[in-house]
């Protein structure tokens, strides 16, 4: 390429691909190509095989804009530090919650889950099994409201002395305005309970969902304020990639990977194997 | 905003006292990042467009005194054409039990699917059986025996089998039903990855050994792109007769809709449209149609 040169129109609808197939989305790719495309034109010469790594300098860019920083760091800040879960059905919170439990046990921390979800049939039971897995203690719902339940279980973490409480709640569409106040209610009991708690409140985000994921991030954002992201079932083939705009929009740190349905399947994430995937 | 986006593709024709093909191919420009934005697929995308190019450049929308409009029949009666015709429901086994299979990814909702097909099996006057094929995740039995008990209907799991073999706890299954006069079984089977070969042939395995009437790809209505990786292995491996879409009641534009229904050319039959278990509603194109073009 001379400077100055662009690529021709086949290469940048390729480019569009790898971008939108990932799920980055079309506005989103659009300002990721307009980028690259002022960029090429600055440089005297670019490789087609430079490109790819153009392509990817761009998207870690956009994924590193936020805060960052480990949960892993942030967890024995304050004691009991309490971490609450979110996200619409199905996503992997539950699940999540007990590898949470396991990495942090095994760090030497006393768990408490909290089994928030009194709605779903069998929500208290299957997280009973992940206490189990994690060796970790658990507080049970007997259905009703789970409201009732936090409150109860907040008490118990202060004079037990526990490192990390793990709430999990009910996947709830971010449309339901009832469901997203029952949110916010708990986190208001938990904030009455204990001083400056929720320290965490996670959105966690299924990895196979499309622009959605980024009407989901907006609304529990203004539900409540997200102190970070947790994307689950990357081990499929889904790339993720609505991370990117969803990172513009909050700016969250991206805590974790979910890479399958065992208690070890949870990778701390990173952007450039993030965006590795997205380009492969 | 995606409508905006389609809506302006039609006044940009409409406010025209004549059109060129320029104009129409500006038009679909809009109307493919509207699509793509709903979340259909790139490659279903584009062959979209190019056949509502054809339809557009063939027929009298250059010519029609209202353009905008013309256009948006054509794409839209493409849509619903695409999605599919009238509603197919499940099919029947002459000799009971009639066997329904549900399968997909993890948290895809076909446990939730499961109770809701046995609900309106029920109210139909059947005696629907449901089986707890998935032995691996954390109280999936107990999960789909709570929804039994919801229903009054029993519940067949690896407790009753005496088994931890999902291919044997389906295969029981339908001994029990037998016995027990239930003439549908429902087999509700673990989430698995697409790609995980081990569990995808044991779905093989359980279609080989009980050739159910009736197997239904669950797929959550908010996927992506994945979608048509996810359709094309399952429709490969199980030539699955119909596609649940679930969680329609969120946002989602629902391109995924599109996406699975070009890649299988399998029916979408139902939508699910809450976790309670009434809420299961007949596929109707027309109305996902508007759905995705917003
Ligand atoms: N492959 C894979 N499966 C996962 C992952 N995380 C969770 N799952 C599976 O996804 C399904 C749903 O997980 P749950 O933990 O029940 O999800 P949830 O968000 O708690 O669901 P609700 O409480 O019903 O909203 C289960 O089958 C999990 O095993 C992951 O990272 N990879
Ligand atoms: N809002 C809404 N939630 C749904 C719908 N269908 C299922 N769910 C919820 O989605 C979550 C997952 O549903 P399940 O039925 O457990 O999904 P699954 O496919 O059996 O999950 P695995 O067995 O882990 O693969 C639960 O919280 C359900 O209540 C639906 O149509 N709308
Ligand atoms: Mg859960
Ligand atoms: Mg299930």
């Amino acid at each position: 390429f001379r400077p100055g040169a662009t690529l021709d129109a086949s290469t940048w609808e390729s480019l569009e691909e790898i971008l939108i197939t990932a799920d980055i989305g079309v506005s989103t790719s659009h300002l990721i190509l307009d980028k690259l495309k002022k960029r090429i034109q600055k440089e005297k010469s670019v490789q087609p095989h430079e490109i790819r790594n153009l392509l990817e300098d761009e998207l870690i860019a956009l994924l590193s804009g936020g805060i960052s920083g480990q949960l892993d760091d942030r967890v024995v800040r304050n004691k009991p530090y309490v971490i609450l879960m979110v996200g619409v059905n199905g996503t992997g919170k539950t699940t999540t919650i007990g590898k949470l439990a396991g990495r942090f046990s095994d760090q030497g921390l006393k768990v408490l889950m909290v089994a928030a979800d009194t709605f779903r049939a069998a929500a208290s039971d299957q997280l009973g099994i992940w206490a189990d897995r994690a060796s970790v203690e658990i507080v049970h719902s007997k259905g009703g409201d789970p409201s009732a339940l936090i409150f109860d279980a907040m008490d118990r973490a202060k004079s037990r002395v526990f490192d990390v409480v793990l709430v999990d709640t009910a996947g709830r569409m971010h449309t339901k305005v009832n469901l997203m106040e029952e949110l916010k209610k708990m986190r208001r009991v938990i904030e009455k309970q204990i001083v400056g708690a929720p320290h965490e409140t996670i959105l966690v985000l299924d990895g196979t969902t499309g622009q959605n994921a980024a009407a989901q991030a907006k609304q529990f954002a203004k539900a409540c304020p997200l102190t970070g992201l947790i994307v689950t079932k990357l081990d499929g083939t889904a790339k993720g990639g609505v991370l990117v705009s969803i990172q513009q929009d909050l700016g969250v740190p991206i805590y974790y990977v979910g890479v399958g349905e065992s208690l070890d399947d949870l990778i701390p994430f990173n952007a450039e194997d993030f965006v590795k995937a997205v380009t492969e | 905003d995606l409508s905006n986006k389609f809506t302006l593709a039609f006044k940009k024709l409409a406010g025209r006292s004549s059109i060129n093909e320029k104009n129409i191919t500006d038009a679909l420009r809009d109307i493919r990042l509207a699509l793509l934005e709903a979340d259909v697929h790139f490659s279903v995308v584009k062959s979209f467009i190019d056949k509502a190019t054809e339809k557009a450049l063939g027929q009298e929308v250059l010519r029609s005194v209202s353009p905008g409009e013309q256009l948006v029949k054509i794409v839209h009666d493409e849509l619903i054409e695409t999605l599919g015709g009238e509603h197919a429901p499940l099919q029947h086994a002459a000799i009971p039990p009639t066997v329904i299979m549900m399968v997909g990814l993890q948290g895809s909702g076909k446990t939730t699917l499961t109770g809701k097909l046995a609900h309106q099996l029920i109210k139909k006057g059947r005696k629907p059986l449901l089986v707890a094929a998935d032995v691996y995740r954390p109280a999936a039995a107990e999960q789909l025996k709570t929804l039994g008990r919801q229903l009054e209907i029993p519940t067949f799991s690896a407790e009753e089998a005496g088994s931890q073999d999902p291919v044997k706890i389906c295969f029981d299954s339908i001994t029990y039903a037998r016995q027990h006069g239930r003439d549908v079984a429902l087999l509700d089977t673990a989430g698995r990855l697409h790609i995980d070969d081990d569990l995808m042939k044991e779905l093989e395995t359980i279609k080989a050994k009980i050739k159910p009437q009736e197997i239904l790809f669950v797929a959550d209505g908010m996927t992506g792109q994945d979608a048509v990786n996810t359709a094309k292995e399952f429709v490969g491996r199980l030539d699955f007769h119909g596609v649940v879409l679930t969680k329609m009641d969120g946002d989602a534009r629902g391109g995924a809709a599109l996406s699975i229904r070009s890649i299988t050319g399998k029916p979408i039959k139902y939508l699910g449209t809450g976790e309670k278990l009434d809420l299961l509603e007949e596929f109707h194109p027309e109305r996902m149609a508007s759905r995705i073009l917003g």
